[in-house]
């Protein structure tokens, strides 16, 4: 589960 | 990854390397917020500590690592190697006004009660604030070299493309982070005044001097 939903940004 | 993620991503590297340019070629740092650079380096730190726990891309490391190495590059020629041209009487900014509230919100608004969770959180609140010392520093003095201004309007447009590009995720996605968001509208309305100098003064081929 991704928590934050965007932690594949910079 | 959209058109506006990657152009903000370039923006952001844009910034970077003319920030790090312009202090090797004039081997001066002057009218630069050391501050600033200790803050965006804390920034990079506490958000990419994820590098140790999860792989998301090659391009997702490779820029983390780009970013975090060009930070602690840019503090250590602040700090160490043309520390004799560093304006410190004009950063005057006291952090500690940013720091501890900024930590105390992460600890009090965040997606989860768990220390990376946290420390992402505070990186990106602390984003959002980091430049204020630099602008700070511009309003004390009342000027700005020129190449320090394009440093700050890439700065700026990379967080306002970013806004896009939430805009473009909620839709085409369909989900969204308030905390990412939130901090990201108040990150770009920070650049704003900037923005407007910069268009009727910089580009018009004057400096950026604001009125006494």
């Amino acid at each position: 589960l991704v928590l934050s939903g965007f932690k594949d940004e910079l | 990854m959209n058109i506006f993620r990657l152009t903000g991503d370039l923006s952001h590297l844009a910034a970077i390397i003319i920030l790090l340019l312009k202090i090797w070629k004039s081997r001066s740092c002057a009218g630069i917020s050391g501050k600033s650079q200790i803050l965006f380096a804390l920034v990079f730190t506490t958000r990419y500590l994820d590098l140790f726990t999860s792989f998301i891309s090659l391009y997702n490391t490779c820029m983390k690592l780009i970013y975090i190495g060009c930070a602690y590059a840019t503090v250590y020629l602040i700090y160490a190697k043309f520390r004799a041209t560093y304006d410190g009487n004009h950063d005057s900014f006291r952090v500690e006004f940013l720091v501890v509230p900024v930590g105390g919100l992460s600890v009090l608004i965040n997606h989860d009660f768990s220390p990376l969770e946290i420390l992402w959180t505070f990186s990106i609140y602390l984003e959002s604030v980091a430049i204020l010392p630099q602008l700070f520093m511009i309003s004390k003095t009342g000027e700005a070299e020129t190449i320090t201004t394009h440093y700050l309007f890439c700065l700026g447009l990379y967080r306002a493309l970013y806004l896009f590009n939430w805009i473009w995720r909620f839709y085409f996605e369909g989900f969204f982070d308030m905390i990412a968001i939130v901090a990201g509208v108040v990150q770009t309305v920070l650049y704003c005044d900037f923005f407007y100098l910069y268009v009727t003064k910089v580009l018009k081929g004057k400096k950026l001097s604001l009125p006494a």
